[in-house]
C-alpha cells in the first residue's frame, strides 16, 4: 500500500528539502520505489539531485504533458516531479476552482501513485492553497524542526493550522517530528530537544545533527550518501529511513 | 525624507526577521523614528520584540481599525505594525482587486509613513501578492543571505524575480546584501563570501556572524542589544545600522 508523506513546516529553512531529498534517496537505496514530488516554487529538490527536468508538477497539473514525461528518473528507483516558479500558475488555477479545489493535487497524482511504495512531498515555507492540497493528499506529515525558539514557535503555529485541516481530513496525522541542526555544544539545543520529547514522545525521531556536509552536497548535485557516506549527516538520515520504515535492521 | 527598506528573500530561514527586528531596533536606539511593518503570516516580529498587539497590519489594510490603534510602541521610537495569520485574508483581498492591486500596501501606509525616518518591512519566505505589494511600496531592498549553496540559489532566483518587478517600478533597487550565519571555521563560508563580494561589491554589507545569542534573544522577547549587548551578534548588527545610515561614527 503506497505511503504518502508530506515533509512540511511553515517556518523557513528548517531542513524540509534536505530531509525530503535524503529521505527519498535513502528509501530508494533501501530498495523501495519512491516518487519525490516538489510542490515548492523554489524548485530546490531538482537542484539538490543535480537534475534539470524540462517538465514537472506544473505540466502534470495543467495536463499539458502526460505523467510519464513529467517525471524524471533522478536515481535508481527514485522518480522526481520537479517544482519551480511555474507552480505560481498552478496556485492561481487552484484558487479559481469553485469546489473541491483542495483535491486538485490528489486527482493529478492518484492515477499512477500506486506504482510507488512511497510518495514523499517537499513543501514550500508558509501556508497556501498548494500546502492545503498536499495535506489533503497525504495521510502522514513529517515535520523537520531546527532546535531554536523561533522554529518551535513556527511548529506551534503549524500544529494549529494542521488541526483545522484535520477536522475535514480525519486520516491526516503528524506522524514524525525530526529535530534538525542538533548541536550538542549549544545548551539551548538540549533544552529544546527535551521539551520536544515530552510533547511528542514516540513521534520524535532521532535528531539530525548539524553537519556542514549536508549543506555542501547540493553544490555537487549529490545526495549525502553519495557525497559523504561516512558523515554524521549520512548516518542520521539512514536512521531516519529506518525509523520511517519501522525497520532498524536496514543496511 | 522617509527611507523605506524591505528585508526580503524568497529562501527560508536566512535571518530576515532577525535582521529586520535588530536593524529597526538599532536605528531607534541611534535616535531615528522607525516603523517596523511585519507582512508575514508567521507574525514572528512581534514575538521577537516580546509584544502581543491586538491589532496590526491586517486591521490597517481592511480599514477596520484606525492607523494609530494598529501600531504598537514596541520600544522608544520603534513602532510595530504586527503580522500574523489574519494576513491570509488581506492576500485574498489583494488577489481579488481588479486593477492596481500591487499598490494596496502603499495606499494603506502613505497617509502616515512620513512621520517616520525609516520604514523597515519584514517579509515572508516565498513570493506572493503581498511580496509584490512590499516591493512596489519600497525603493530599497536589503537581502540577508546565509553562506550556503541553497541560499545562494535562492538569491539568484530572487534577483530574477526582482528584475521583473523593476521593469515596472524603476526606482526599486537591491541596495544591501547581508551575509548571515558567517562561520569562519567553515571553508565553504569564506568561498561563498568572496563570490558574493565579486558579484555585489559595494552593496555587500559586513557579514553577521553565527552567534547563538541571536537565536536565544527571542526566547526572552528582547533585541540583541538588550539581551547580549557585548555579543558578536550585537556588534555585527550595530555595524549594519552604521552601514545603512552611512555613518560609521554612530555609537
Ligand atoms: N543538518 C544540517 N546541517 C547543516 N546544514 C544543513 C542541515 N540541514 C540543512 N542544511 C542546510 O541548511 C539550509 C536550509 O535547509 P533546507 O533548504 O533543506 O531547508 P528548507 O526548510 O527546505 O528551506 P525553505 O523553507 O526555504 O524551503 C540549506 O543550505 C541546507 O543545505
Ligand atoms: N546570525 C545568527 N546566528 C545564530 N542564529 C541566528 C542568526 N540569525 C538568525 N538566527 C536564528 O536562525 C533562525 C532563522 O532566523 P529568522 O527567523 O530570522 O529567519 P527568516 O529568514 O526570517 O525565516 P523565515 O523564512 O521563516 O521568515 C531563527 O531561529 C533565528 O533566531
Ligand atoms: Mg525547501
Ligand atoms: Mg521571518
Amino acid at each position: 500500500k503506497t505511503r504518502r508523506i508530506a515533509v512540511s513546516l511553515s517556518k523557513g529553512g528548517v531542513g524540509k528539502t534536505t530531509t525530503a531529498v535524503n529521505l527519498a534517496a535513502g528509501l530508494a537505496l533501501a530498495g523501495y520505489k519512491v516518487l519525490l514530488v516538489d510542490t515548492d516554487t523554489q524548485g530546490q529538490a531538482a537542484y539538490m539531485l543535480g537534475v534539470k527536468p524540462k517538465a514537472g508538477l506544473t505540466e502534470l497539473m495543467t495536463g499539458e504533458v502526460i505523467p510519464q514525461d513529467c517525471m524524471v528518473e533522478a536515481r535508481e528507483r527514485l522518480s522526481l516531479l520537479a517544482g519551480g516558479k511555474s507552480l505560481a500558475g498552478v496556485k492561481r488555477l487552484i484558487a479559481r476552482k469553485d469546489f473541491r479545489s483542495e483535491m486538485m493535487l490528489t486527482e493529478a497524482l492518484s492515477p499512477f501513485d500506486s506504482h510507488f511504495d512511497f510518495v514523499i512531498l517537499d513543501t514550500s515555507p508558509g501556508w497556501d492553497v498548494l500546502t492545503i492540497n498536499v495535506l489533503f493528499y497525504v495521510k502522514e506529515v513529517l515535520t523537520p524542526v531546527s532546535l531554536e525558539v523561533m522554529a518551535i514557535q513556527g511548529l506551534l503555529e503549524f500544529c494549529r493550522s494542521l488541526a483545522s485541516v484535520q477536522t475535514y481530513h480525519k486520516d491526516l496525522s503528524l506522524r514524525y517530528v525530526v529535530p534538525t541542526f542538533m548541536d550538542k555544544r549549544v545548551k539551548q539545543s538540549e533544552e529544546i530537544l527535551s521539551q520536544l520529547e515530552s510533547h511528542f514522545n514516540s513521534r520524535l525521531c532521532p535528531p539530525v545533527r548539524y553537519n556542514v556536509r549536508l549543506s555542501e552536497a547540493p553544490g555537487h548535485g549529490q545526495t549525502i550518501y553519495e557525497y559523504a557516506p561516512g558523515s554524521p549527516g549520512a548516518k542520521d538520515y539512514r536512521e531516519l529511513v529506518r525509523k520511517v520504515c519501522g525497520n532498524d535492521k536496514l543496511w
